[in-house]
């Protein structure tokens, strides 16, 4: 599955 | 978004909050360890750097100028304006003890090998055990206010909702990052201790204190 590319969380 | 990182948010932006609120009407930081600010303080710039660079969301970007302005904020209070109630003799954790593990790991286990990932990388390793002098003190001191235990276990639980996060997004949304994951789940894990005291003693009105 996909890792995150950007990390969107705090 | 979901409900639980939300929710975790909001309790690590209250912890913050508590903290901060708590040193300015004492006008004292008795019983908060100064190295576990500075370790937070350096967490948050080292991942948030990306706010020049990534734009996510007005949230996400609001939230880390908080976060950011906040631990600089309480580092200044403990360290410049209320140094003469800082308690050197408790707070005596070795925090390079904490600081080169997460640089090497940092380099050793990424995502990326680029500054800004591996900045981000160390700033979640080092998240983990950030806390371990603010605990140790606490040990040390065999007792702490209640407003400081209750500072804790908000921010304990920020990243314990930062859990169930992380498994709703790999159901939800097939997506998962296992740096942060593994981390997080030692960070919450370091918090277990204190959660079972916090729960059986401070929210039955008892004073908490650790067996000296």
């Amino acid at each position: 599955e996909g890792i995150k590319d950007i990390h969107d969380e705090l | 978004m979901n409900i639980f990182r939300i929710i975790g948010d909001l309790s690590h932006l209250l912890a913050i909050i508590i903290l901060l609120r708590k040193i300015w009407k004492t006008r004292s930081c008795a019983g908060i360890s100064g190295k576990s600010q500075i370790l937070f303080a350096l967490v948050y710039t080292t991942r948030y750097l990306d706010l020049v660079t990534t734009y996510v969301s007005l949230y996400n970007t609001v939230m880390k100028i908080i976060f950011i302005a906040v631990s600089i904020a309480t580092c200044y209070l403990i360290y410049m304006k209320f140094k003469a109630t800082y308690d050197h003799n408790h707070d005596t954790f070795r925090i390079e003890f904490l600081l080169a593990p997460a640089v090497i790991l940092a380099l050793l286990i990424n995502h990326d090998f680029t500054f800004l990932e591996i900045l981000w990388t160390f700033s979640i390793y080092l998240e983990s055990v950030a806390i371990l002098p603010q605990l140790f003190m606490v040990s040390k001191t065999g007792e702490a206010e209640s407003i400081t235990s209750h500072y804790l276990f908000a921010l304990g639980s920020y990243r314990a909702l930062y859990i169930l996060n992380w498994i709703y997004r790999y159901h939800n949304e097939e997506i998962y990052d296992l740096i942060a994951i593994v981390a997080g789940i030692v960070q919450t894990a370091l918090y277990c201790d204190f959660f079972y005291l916090y729960i059986t003693k401070v929210l039955r009105g008892k004073k908490l204190q650790l067996p000296a």
